[in-house]
């Protein structure tokens, strides 16, 4: 139901 | 030369439990305000972060900066070999492609040493800006390592929602679902059992249990932890170690397909 998103969607 | 000294060298066993799980190697980044880690798990879902400040060591020598990449696997064996009473010394020359740990009972009569060889690691390091969150909750560190644990008997993830009121963790799977609630302490004799939620506004948010499970093997490093959510960033889970520093993991919430 849910993605996993991976940090470097957030942080670079 | 670098040289950092604990009495207290069971904390460096404690911190290598709580992050062997996660991360396989990580640089071990050395000055002279102290030791720094930063290392993201395999699949970049999850970070470490980890403090340790000089003025918390017995004896702390830092004359050039020095980045020891270590395999955490060997640094746990090594690290398993000290009493829980021992004082831990790592030391390191300039330039060199070994550390070396020292441990010595509190006698003095058994002194080890153990040396490894250090690897050259080209890891990814994030910048994580400073963030005001929504929510921080404090609570008890056992109470969260229990909730983590039963709830993740019933799903793969976690949902977290924090309101004024109190913070519900709630799991939903093919057995059923299952929820837990913690309401806000209401008078706090002893700060360390206390539940105290600090809220601009409420959040809901996912989390794989795996990982959460992962952060609370630093449960033994404090009594306290305290998570930090905003809407649609990484929760961060932060255990304080007294008088030298902090362990930090930041997860990233599931989003809806």
């Amino acid at each position: 139901c849910c993605i996993q998103p991976i940090l470097h969607q957030y942080y670079i | 030369m670098f040289e950092a000294r604990l009495l207290r060298g069971s904390i460096l066993k404690k911190v290598l439990e709580a992050i062997k799980d996660l991360l396989t190697q990580a640089t071990f980044d050395c000055d002279d305000s102290g030791i720094q880690l930063q290392a993201m798990d395999n699949s970049h879902v999850s970070l470490v972060s980890l403090q340790l400040r000089a003025d918390g060591f017995d004896k702390y020598r830092c004359d050039r900066n020095i980045s020891m990449g270590m395999n955490l696997n060997s640094v746990a064996k090594i690290l398993k070999c000290a009493g829980d009473k021992d004082t831990v010394t790592m030391k390191a020359q300039d330039n060199a492609d070994t550390v070396t740990f020292v441990f010595e009972s509190p006698n003095q009569e058994k002194v080890s040493d153990y040396e490894m060889k250090l690897m050259n690691l080209d890891l990814e390091h994030l910048g994580i800006p400073e963030t005001e969150y929504s929510c921080t909750i404090r609570m008890p560190s056992a109470e969260f390592a229990r909730i983590c644990r039963d709830l993740s008997q019933f799903g793969d993830s976690m949902v977290i929602a924090c309101t004024k009121e109190g913070v519900k963790f709630s799991a939903t799977g093919e057995i059923g679902s299952a929820n837990i609630k913690l309401a806000q302490t209401a008078s706090v004799d002893k700060e360390e059992e206390a539940v105290i939620i600090e809220m601009d506004e409420p959040v809901t948010l996912t989390f794989a249990c795996q990982y959460l499970n992962y952060f609370t093997k630093a449960t033994s490093l404090s009594p306290q932890v305290q998570l930090s959510m905003s809407a649609d960033v990484p929760l961060v889970v932060e255990y304080r170690i007294q008088d030298i520093g902090h362990i930090r993991y930041y997860l990233a919430p599931k989003i809806e397909d």
